[in-house]
């Protein structure tokens, strides 16, 4: 599978709004 | 149903929006609907006086989305005493544009041989959320980034469906799509976006907490005026 960095990127953003 | 099958855009239950004693006996319930990439307004007459109605007809004042009638009212005349039809109006949005206040209010005038009635409606966000809203995900972090923090808004909603799959089937019949999902420290975060008729994109964040009923919707736009209205639509969907 592709692994274009959008996943981890998502993963960032979400962990981001959490904890900011 | 219980099936968890969600099948079409959210359609509200049609409310009177001309009482018979201000339409000189006749009455219009209506809502909205979009159906197969279209948007319609769908009405129920009933002559309530005590004369045969007929010439019918229905214009819109200008609107903030330009909703204009895309077809002449089809009414079935004459509309003896006491009897009622069902007609759906098909709209589109290339008639002029004005802002109103609020932003989702309609000012309709309908005709008949008697006289010429209007009443003013506000329609659900939503009948404009257009098929093609799911955002590329380069594009959406890329968004997502661009605009500026003070655009956000956040609400809470009240009632959420209890899983995340089931909140992300049933706004995505209403052409809000799920463009990302991830947990984290067991709050599932839904990442969406959705496309107006008129061409303005909104990305969405909605947090759900685990074991509450409630939920967090964070709205990014570039025209943030539209949020507040957006957010109506989310609720209106999900409950």
């Amino acid at each position: 599978e592709l692994d274009d960095g959008l996943d981890e990127a998502f993963s960032r953003l979400a962990e981001s709004r959490t904890n900011p | 149903s219980g099936t968890g099958i969600v099948t079409g855009s959210y359609v509200a239950p049609k409310t009177v929006w001309l009482h018979a004693m201000k339409g000189k006996g006749l009455e219009i319930s209506g809502t909205f609907a979009r159906r197969s990439g279209a948007t319609f307004m769908d009405l129920h007459f009933t002559n309530r006086a005590l004369q045969v109605m007929s010439d019918f007809a229905i214009q819109f004042n200008r609107n903030s989305f330009g909703l204009a009638p895309a077809a002449p009212l089809q009414i079935p005349t004459p509309l003896a005493p006491n009897q009622s039809t069902e007609v759906s109006l098909p709209l589109n949005t290339i008639g002029s544009v004005m802002k109103m206040e609020p932003l989702n209010n309609l000012q309709v005038a309908v005709k008949n041989n008697i006289d010429v009635f209007y009443f003013s409606v506000v329609y659900p966000l939503h009948i404009l959320f257009v098929e093609d809203g799911k955002m590329e995900r380069q594009m959406f972090l890329a968004t997502w980034k661009d605009i500026p923090n003070e655009n956000e808004a956040q609400f809470q909603i009240r009632d959420c469906p209890p899983s995340a799959d089931a909140v992300s089937n049933k706004l995505q019949a209403s052409n809000i799509f799920t463009v990302a999902r991830r947990t984290v420290e067991g709050q599932d975060m839904l990442y969406q976006s959705l496309k107006l008729t008129n061409g303005i994109w909104v990305l969405a964040e909605l947090r759900m907490q685990p074991g509450s009923p409630s939920c967090t919707l964070s709205l990014r736009c570039r025209a943030p005026e539209v949020s507040q209205f957006i957010f109506q639509a989310y609720e209106m969907v999900l409950k």
